[in-house]
């Protein structure tokens, strides 16, 4: 279960914070995964006291309520990046970039194919950079692609692309990379402009040990 | 169910060094207790009193077996302004979820006295629970720590508040930030639990 509780001393009126708190949701905490299951208890309040000496914010467009809305969101983002680095058993940390998509739905539904893949998420765990099982991810996903307009990073080097291995990357470069506790997968679709950014770690023998013990 | 807490896992090797340094924001205290929800020993409620006029907003799962916290919750957003002061009150150990009308008759129970304890209006108290399901919440357990969450409440307490709701994590989360606003300064701190369980469907 992901609770989280956000306290601010603005001056704002409800309805204000519940547009600025519901726009940002989508971005942060429903762009992370752990083990791909939804909670029946997850819950987030923001609560503003109006206790700063600030003046109240009442204007969307106003420069202190895009200051505040671009703070809030920078406290949401930290807090669910935290949640996965707390992933039972993790012991990775993974940005998966998607690009080129036809749009938004497809892009966040391919990156969120492959955060939830436990075979790509696995193959993390053992530090190999298994970009088929990223294609499997892809091509499962429901969203529009092409094989041969798909590109595969890990980092910044480019594994495969044009529906083959790139002929020309390092195994031995790449497996250096996979060694680093932080890693960014990145898949570019090659078919429009969407783009989305999730988090994920990977899945290690440990996540099986806390979940086959919690009830015991 | 286990009698007592099993032996703590070691802290994430992914966890930040610290908890951070959150800055006080005015018009909250907190207050934390170790109840016996689940396990003995352990801090598993955390109480937050906010002060009259606090805007809520919220974004709850929209799985559709949701908690009866959940759905109290949900039920009492309000877009209108309100005079009266709130309260949020969370146990860790038991996700009072899949419990038929023990759920809500749970929520009613703890919403009240902590509504009478603070006087406030039971419609701004905001429950969560987590934990195991299926279980009745015992929660006349987390009444009974009124008396101590209420007298103990502390304007710094937020650190100890982030640690009652761990479930399973490895570490408290934090983070704040502060901007300036049209007269003075604007202060954000934020807490959060989860560890397992974890692919969020907020609205």
């Amino acid at each position: 279960t992901m609770l989280v509780y956000i306290f601010t001393d603005a001056k704002i009126a409800p309805a204000l914070l519940q547009k600025m708190l519901s726009r940002q949701v989508d971005e942060t905490f429903n762009c992370i995964t752990v083990d791909s299951d939804t909670s029946t208890s997850d819950a987030l309040i923001l609560a503003a006291t109006g206790k700063s000496p600030a003046a109240p914010i009442t204007d969307m467009r106003s420069k202190v309520a895009k200051d505040f809305d671009a703070a809030l969101k920078s406290v949401m983002l930290d807090l669910a990046k935290q949640v996965v680095r707390d992933g039972e058993g993790a012991s990775k940390f993974i940005e998966i970039r998607v690009t080129g998509a036809a749009d938004a739905q497809d892009a966040h539904r391919v990156a969120m194919a492959i955060a939830n893949s436990p075979l790509v998420k696995t193959a993390i765990a053992g530090e190999d950079a298994n970009w088929g099982r990223v294609v499997m991810a892809v091509g499962k996903s429901g969203a529009k692609a092409d094989r041969d307009l798909l590109s595969i990073r890990f980092g910044d080097i480019l594994v495969a692309e044009k529906g083959w291995r790139n002929p020309k990357y390092s195994e031995a470069e790449t497996s250096a990379y996979m060694k680093n506790d932080d890693l960014v997968l990145s898949v570019d679709l090659g078919l429009g402009s969407a783009s989305r950014t999730v988090w994920t770690c990977d899945l290690t023998h440990g996540y099986i040990d806390i979940n086959a013990d919690y009830r015991s | 169910p286990a009698a007592a807490a099993k032996k703590a896992h070691p802290v994430s090797p992914l966890a930040p060094a610290a908890f951070p340094d959150l800055p006080e924001i005015a018009g909250v205290d907190f207050a934390a207790a170790a109840a016996g929800v689940r396990y003995k020993g352990r801090t598993d409620v955390m109480l937050a009193r906010l002060a009259p006029g606090t805007a809520i907003a919220g974004a709850f799962t929209r799985s559709s077996t949701r908690a009866a916290c959940v759905l109290d919750a949900q039920a009492k957003l309000s877009p209108k302004d309100s005079t009266e002061g709130a309260a949020i009150l969370v146990n860790s150990g038991n996700a009072n979820a899949f419990t038929g009308a023990a759920g809500q008759a749970s929520v009613d129970a703890i919403a009240k006295a902590v509504s009478e304890k603070l006087g406030l209006p039971a419609a701004r108290v905001f429950t969560s629970s987590t934990g195991v399901i299926g279980e009745p919440l015992p929660h006349e357990k987390i009444v009974e720590a009124l008396d101590g969450l209420s007298t103990t409440l502390d304007a710094k307490g937020i650190t100890a508040a982030a640690r009652a709701i761990m479930t399973t994590d490895t570490f408290p989360k934090g983070a704040s930030a502060t901007l300036q606003g049209e007269g003075g300064e604007i202060r954000i701190s934020g807490i959060a639990k989860g560890s397992g369980m974890i692919a969020p469907d907020m609205a």
